[in-house]
């Protein structure tokens, strides 16, 4: 394996977001890119992290490799890059290590770091192909403002989705609260942008301390996407460019 | 009361 990333901060970004929820994970590699999925140790919630390699340039992985890596060693070692910093990720075939080289762009600075990987015996859920009833665009900002604030007050939240647009609700020992987003398109600035594509109403409950975690990744995306179906886990994501991402997705309450 | 789903129960194996 041989990654060449234009920015060392855009894999810091996502270790910073996932590393509360997993600790050790395999990211495998092969010609389409590096990928990674992940439970939380309590089954509720799933990481699923895919860099294409487009996100790389260049990008080379010659066999599919699995690098087994504890994620604090990982923010350790790339807490020692500079926010400016290219990186490049090499490996061999059948690795004891991954191999990290952060190059500055405008000096001749060349720093190396070797990680020990591990064997991880990680299960691989299938995720399927879901037609969700709704698709909710919103700055994630907005996101991480809501499930915050709504936390203050409650262990978990409810999101109603309808035409009228999608409302977060919460009920606690304090009190309740609520917070509603209709459709919202700011020309000037579209990372403002509200968009719902509802095809049926949904209603679902979640713990907001998973939520709040996942917007942990808000600082990779202006935009995050929810995605809802009745009796479905909700896919929270976060875009990133080449068509990369990071999803997250969360079981729901049950037995309402 | 509300159970918190387990996401095993959604997604099989691959």
């Amino acid at each position: 394996l041989e990654a060449r990333l234009e920015q060392a901060n855009l894999l810091k970004k996502v270790v910073d977001a996932i590393k509360d929820l997993v600790q050790d994970c395999n990211f495998d590699c092969n010609d389409s890119g590096i990928a990674l999925q992940a439970m939380d140790n309590s089954h509720v919630a799933l990481v699923s992290m895919m860099l294409k390699s487009e996100s790389f340039s260049p990008f080379r992985c010659d066999r599919n490799i699995a690098l087994g890596i504890n994620l604090t060693s990982l923010q350790k070692v790339l807490r020692c890059a500079n926010s400016e910093d290219i990186l490049t990720l090499k490996a061999e075939d059948a690795p004891d290590v991954v191999n990290l080289v952060f190059e500055s762009a405008d000096s001749d600075r060349l720093s190396e770091y070797d990680i020990k990987l591990m064997d991880i015996d990680q299960e691989h859920l299938g995720i399927p192909e879901t037609e969700y009833a709704a698709n909710i665009s919103m700055p994630s900002a907005e996101f991480q403002k809501i499930c915050r604030d709504l936390m203050a007050l409650s262990e978990s939240v409810a999101i109603e989705c309808t035409k009228e647009g999608v409302k977060f609700s919460c009920n606690g020992d304090i009190g309740s609260g609520s917070v509603t987003l209709r459709s919202h398109t700011n020309v000037d600035k579209p990372e403002n942008n509200v968009e719902i594509d509802l095809t049926e109403p949904v209603a679902l409950t979640f713990s907001l301390k998973y939520l709040v975690n996942f917007c942990k990744a808000s600082g990779l995306s202006g935009q995050v996407k929810l995605c809802l179906s009745n009796e479905v886990p909700l896919l929270v994501e976060y875009g990133l460019a080449s068509n990369s991402y990071l999803r997250f997705y969360l079981a729901p309450k049950i037995g309402d | 009361g509300s159970g918190q789903g387990n996401i095993k129960s959604f997604f099989g194996p691959p």
